[in-house]
């Protein structure tokens, strides 16, 4: 068998759609869509609200609430959605 | 369901809405159409109305647009974000946006709509087969003229039914020259072009000019996309060019290669390691339709559902056949009420079957704001001769009609009904006069209104009477005439035209309240003088009668207290 090709990511000039990490993804979601507020907290504090906002989430897409980032979590994440937030603010 | 905080909605019923511009994706009639289906979702449910204005200023303003589209909230390339609206209100309140780096479809790949040809604008059929060779897109075999055509039956040779395909050399869209198409070369700034460009524009938009010279004429158009165009990338609008090599390596189709999402691309020329010219491949798309109703349910004030098969929903799934859920029907009834069809007529007595003390003499039972000596009720009397009653409730799942200290029962087992009972001996503290009264379904106290005065029964123990102001009712209540338990912990109180939703456990009157009865109740008479719950449906009643209203808010019956409840 031969090795299975290495996968080269080639960046695609003028697309939008940058290769993040799962926890800026995560990150970006979450505060875009009201479950977490976009003032900076710090360590600690940041883990919590982290968690309870994923928790959140998890709770209005039906997903396990486990606080964690785990694949369920991420696959919602990427899906196409509407852009209005899901927590009114 | 949720709605937008203040449970912001439209404060008339003729709503109107407004295309602004159209995508290069689908022909405008296609969006027409998906606009206008996706508004009658919501009006098959509602008594709402929505008219298209084609100029001016409508209260539901559409339009499509790509990244920072002009609002705070940017779009965000292929994918990820697909549209965003915004609860009812002036401005920019009401109105929906579309990202049109999207491949907007009905959610089953390219809808294609010829113009011209032989089909009367017939969809094309895809596949199809024209002189022995198979295509899965339109084509400009057989012709000179460089037109893109296409079959809009399975087999050309057979049917010889034809179209021409979205083409800028058939025709363009907006812009100021009513349709016409491109001219190329053309001259822009001075500059010659041959084909489509962005160039001048911010929002990325493909145009033309339709004469030779824009610079001169200032006469244009936004060209359509062909069904083989790619979407987004830095190519919009140009077809795949197959094959092309990508990192020495050459293709013939669509790939993933290179990508961490897997999304096919394909560069539009022959080469991508030298020209960096790529798309993305036309997939199924997004069905327009489905993203507008649920869009279009923002910019009539629901906000997300958290379940999972509401259209409110906030991700995008394809349903072919699409119908309303439950959720989102309770959700745009509870701020609009339902379609009212034509107002329930009570039956119109032909003769009066007993002597009718109340419509002969409206002084004869006045309502006593301060419970007084009630006029004696001979127990002798059975219901059947009473024809209004003080209040009727459920109570241990049994039906309770309360009469001047007095009440009867009627339960499901048996047709008759049992009475009359004295109020004093179960419920000494509560006066004759009750206005409504309601058995909290979690802790089974009873709760009994009369005046602007409360008492809670737990067993035989009692509470009260207090102020009804307690609960964070005004004080400029006379009198609460009904109550509907609503769910766990939840009871709505009538009062006037008006009801309030009191938080059972919290004891106190959920915000955003009063609303208007006949809002939220369509079809039913605003001046009920009890409203209860009954065998899963609520029902309103005034002198005689009781309008009957299901689970979707729908009235679905008018009929008379005494033959139907008391089975007189």
């Amino acid at each position: 068998w031969s090795l299975p090709l290495k996968s080269v990511f080639v960046t695609f000039p003028g697309d939008i759609m940058k290769n993040m990490t799962d926890g800026e993804l995560a990150e970006g979601y979450l505060k875009k869509f009201g479950y977490m507020d976009t003032l900076q907290r710090s360590g600690f504090q940041s883990m919590v609200s982290t968690s309870k906002a994923l928790k959140r989430m998890q709770r209005q897409m039906g997903l396990e609430e486990t606080g964690e980032l785990d694949k369920s979590t991420i696959e919602a994440m990427k899906k196409p959605r509407c852009g209005v937030p899901d927590v009114a603010n | 369901y949720q709605t937008f905080e203040g449970d912001l909605k439209w404060d008339h019923k003729d709503v109107t809405y407004r295309i602004l511009n159209y995508s290069p994706d689908m022909d405008s009639a296609l969006t027409d159409d998906a606009f206008a289906r996706a508004f009658k979702v919501w009006s098959d449910v509602t008594p709402l109305t929505f008219t298209r204005l084609f100029d001016g200023t409508a209260d539901i303003m559409i339009s499509f647009g790509k990244a920072d589209h002009g609002d705070p909230y940017p779009f965000d390339g292929k994918d990820g974000l697909l549209a965003h609206a915004y609860p009812p209100g002036e401005g920019v309140q009401g109105d929906a946006h579309f990202d049109d780096d999207e491949y907007w479809t009905l959610g089953t790949g390219p809808v294609v709509k010829t113009r011209y040809g032989n089909a009367d604008g017939a969809m094309c059929h895809f596949p199809f087969t024209f002189e022995g060779k198979t295509y899965s897109s339109c084509t400009t075999d057989g012709r000179t003229d460089n037109l893109p055509w296409c079959a809009t039956t399975a087999d050309y040779s057979k049917d010889k039914k034809f179209g021409f395909c979205p083409s800028e050399l058939l025709y363009t869209f907006g812009g100021n020259a009513d349709g016409a198409p491109c001219v190329f070369p053309f001259t822009f700034l001075g500059e010659e072009y041959d084909s489509c460009t962005t160039e001048g524009r911010r929002d990325g938009y493909r145009w033309c000019a339709t004469t030779d010279n824009f610079d001169k004429d200032i006469k244009y158009g936004f060209c359509p996309s062909r069904d083989t165009a790619v979407i987004g990338g830095n190519s919009e609008g140009e077809p795949c060019h197959f094959p092309f090599v990508f990192l020495g390596k050459t293709y013939d189709s669509c790939t993933s290669e290179g990508r961490g999402d897997g999304k096919l691309w394909c560069s539009t020329t022959d080469n991508y390691d030298d020209h960096k010219k790529w798309g993305f491949c036309p997939d199924q798309g997004y069905s327009l339709f489905l993203v507008a109703a649920h869009e279009f349910g923002h910019a009539l004030g629901l906000d997300h559902s958290n379940i999972r098969d509401a259209l409110m929903y906030p991700m995008y799934s394809y349903v072919e056949d699409f119908s309303l859920h439950e959720d989102d029907i309770q959700g745009i009834q509870y701020l609009y009420g339902p379609k009212t069809g034509p107002d329930p007529k009570p039956p119109q007595p032909t003769t009066v079957p007993y002597p009718d003390p109340d419509i002969t003499d409206p002084t004869n039972d006045p309502r006593p704001t301060e419970p007084t000596t009630t006029t004696p009720v001979d127990p002798a009397n059975d219901a059947c001769k009473l024809t209004k009653f003080d209040t009727i409730t459920v109570i241990e799942g049994e039906l309770h009609f309360f009469k001047d200290g007095h009440y009867w029962k009627m339960s499901n087992r048996n047709d008759g009904n049992q009475g009359p009972f004295s109020v004093s001996e179960r419920w000494p503290a509560v006066p004759a006069v009750i206005d409504s009264a309601f058995e909290d379904i979690l802790t089974k106290k009873i709760y009994f209104f009369s005046g602007n005065r409360f008492w809670v029964y737990t067993g035989q123990s009692v509470l009260g009477p207090r102020s009804i102001e307690k609960l964070g009712l005004p004080n400029t209540i006379q009198k609460v005439e009904g109550a509907l338990q609503r769910g766990k912990g939840k009871v709505l109180l009538f009062s006037g035209e008006n009801f309030w939703r009191l938080d059972v456990k919290a004891q106190t009157i959920d915000k955003g309240y009063p609303k208007y009865t006949d809002v939220v109740f369509g079809g039913v008479p605003n001046d009920a003088h009890d409203v209860f719950q009954y065998n899963g449906h609520i029902y309103f009643c005034r002198d005689r009668f009781y309008w009957r209203m299901n689970s979707r808010k729908q009235v679905d019956r008018v009929g008379y207290v005494k033959y139907d409840l008391l089975k007189c």
